[in-house]
């Protein structure tokens, strides 16, 4: 109950700060139990919400909803790695976590998403329309559509990955 | 334990047998708008016994089956098949023994669907623990499906908290 | 109230109608009035809801919840296009719609958006990431915080417009 | 009737004194996570006579004042202008004589904001009037913030039907 629950906050919130950092190259983040509207000190943790107070580099301290589109998101995946690292799965889907991040993040996203896989032993299935993101996989493959509604998977050959990775 | 290969035929718009090999690392999948990308994610989550419809995105179960185009015909049964590399150890006791662990989940129109674990017939309650004890599965952490960070961004605090029960 | 919400639908239903096979590039779609959960046929249209109706090129008829993620927002595009050619506005500003679309789905946009500019006189302010998206604009703004926290805008000179639209 | 430029000094990031040229046809914005993109968004917004903070991605109207970097201290007034060439004529009657129609929305800290029309104060109601005119204003259509297709896309029929009101 109560004490496994704050025992768990305590190593996701640990993960949390230091995979902030990374994906954002600097600033700082922090994960708080909040005490509800009534600001009722004594709240069971059991019932309190999860709030996220985070700061990109050289920016205040604030509440996850004042910061734009493309952090936000790299924030709730720094929040979703650092819950999975606290108890890591043998494989880990991605479809289009990538679609609002600006170059420079879809970078550190995918530095970490390796390092991940090298540390943690974990297969990645990374569904991804950036062409930065495609070069950097070790392998890819591509759905199509040859006959209408029709689904079939090939396996993009070095030749093409090259070229996504040159026009990257 | 490892997740090496999935196998779909007549699984949503993957009517024809497709097979996808899961290495390590990082591996790309990419393809137009509509082409069957996040149709492979469901597959996965699915064989890992996914009860509810509305996470696989229809009104009923039988909307998984292949349901027909302009120029093929719908089918009756789809079915999907996980296949687990256990050489190196580490599957929950109860699979321990074996180097190769397959997972298989049918469905027939309108008669619902069952599981079979190397052959033997099971319930969807063991799938769901083999992969529990493996911290995978269907409402895994590291399943992050489409939109899943748009709604992580836009949930109260009270239900962010559920991640930190999953770490618990 | 009822005649005029009546005649708004007509026309915005015609307007998406074409919109959504321009931008899928062939299918059809259509909005429809729905009689809510229990079917009464004789409900009142201010009380009823907007369903959409949509099969993309080659595949069946279908509810929009069940297209793909870039399918939706193609869709959800359209529809927002329909009612913006019932009363076009001097200005229209897009934020980062083009994040979910494959580079076809991006080339079709951005060819409507020309016609649209060109044809109601609409001037276009249009935030994105895709490099497709940027090498078709008249013009370019950057935004960028050379000291951190302070927003500046610079425009894009040629030169590097030209590159973006070469490595597109 | 056109908009021709927008001014901002103190808005949100922007707290040095900044200038968009609004041109025809096609103006993209670019630029990395985070430097200021949507504030420009909801700057036109803004003057346009917004008076939901919430819709500011604030909690009250004193949040779009520039609240001060690690480097810079806050500032207690923010000032939008929005320029509109009216030389072909089509501004709504009452200013209709006008060449150019200057648009000036003005914030203190405590204070609250005011509006004023090529130098005469007015109220917000008459801001809003003049824009509802055009077919624009701060709930337009026209005006898609980051992450409204994915509202319409995740909306209840119903809630979609405010749509249709719109074009009514
Ligand atoms: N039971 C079914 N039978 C046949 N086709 C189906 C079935 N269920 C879904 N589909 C089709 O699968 C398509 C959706 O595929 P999916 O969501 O995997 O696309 P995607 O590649 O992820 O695209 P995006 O890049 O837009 O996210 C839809 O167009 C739908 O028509
Ligand atoms: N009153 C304010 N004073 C100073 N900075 C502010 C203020 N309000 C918001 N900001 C800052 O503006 C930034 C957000 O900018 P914005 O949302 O425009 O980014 P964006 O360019 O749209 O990014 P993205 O590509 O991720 O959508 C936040 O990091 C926030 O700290
Ligand atoms: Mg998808
Ligand atoms: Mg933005």
């Amino acid at each position: 109950g109560r004490e496994r629950l704050l025992a768990a906050f305590a190593e996701v919130n640990e993960h949390f700060t230091q995979l902030f950092t990374r994906l954002f190259g600097g600033g700082r983040a922090y994960l708080t139990l909040d005490k509800g509207e009534d600001g009722d000190e004594t709240r069971d943790p059991l019932e309190a919400g999860l709030e996220i107070m985070a700061s990109p580099p050289g920016k205040r301290l604030q509440v996850m909803s004042l910061l734009s589109g493309g952090e936000q998101a790299l924030t709730a995946l720094a929040l979703l790695f650092a819950v999975f690292l606290t108890n890591p799965a043998p494989i880990c889907v991605l479809d289009e976590v990538d679609a609002p991040l600006d170059d420079a993040n879809v970078d550190r996203f995918c530095t970490l998403v390796e390092e991940i896989a090298e540390s943690a032993e974990t297969r990645f299935l990374i569904i991804t329309h950036h062409r930065l993101t495609m070069a950097r996989m070790d392998r890819l493959f591509g759905v199509t559509m040859g006959e209408r509604g029709v689904s079939q998977l090939v396996s993009v050959d070095l030749q093409r990955a090259q070229e996504l990775r040159r026009t990257a | 334990m490892h997740f090496s290969k999935l196998r779909l035929s007549g699984f949503k718009s993957f009517v024809d047998p497709t097979e996808l090999a899961i290495q390590s690392g990082m591996t790309g999948i990419v393809g137009p708008n509509g082409c069957g990308k996040s149709n492979l994610v469901e597959a996965l989550r699915w064989v890992m016994g996914e009860t509810s419809a509305k996470r696989m995105r229809g009104g009923e179960m039988d909307d998984v089956i292949f349901g027909g185009t302009t120029t093929r015909p719908p089918r009756n049964v789809a079915e999907v098949s996980l296949h687990l590399d256990n050489s190196l150890r580490g599957a929950p006791a109860h699979y321990n023994e074996y180097d190769e662990i397959e997972v298989v989940r049918r469905i027939e129109r309108g008669e619902g669907s069952g599981y079979r674990v190397n052959g033997k017939e099971v319930r969807a309650r063991d799938v769901q623990l083999l992969f529990a004890d493996v911290a995978s599965g269907a409402h895994s952490v590291a399943m992050v499906s489409q939109g899943r960070i748009g709604a992580i961004i836009n949930a109260k605090p009270v239900e962010r908290r559920g991640l930190l029960e999953e770490a618990a």
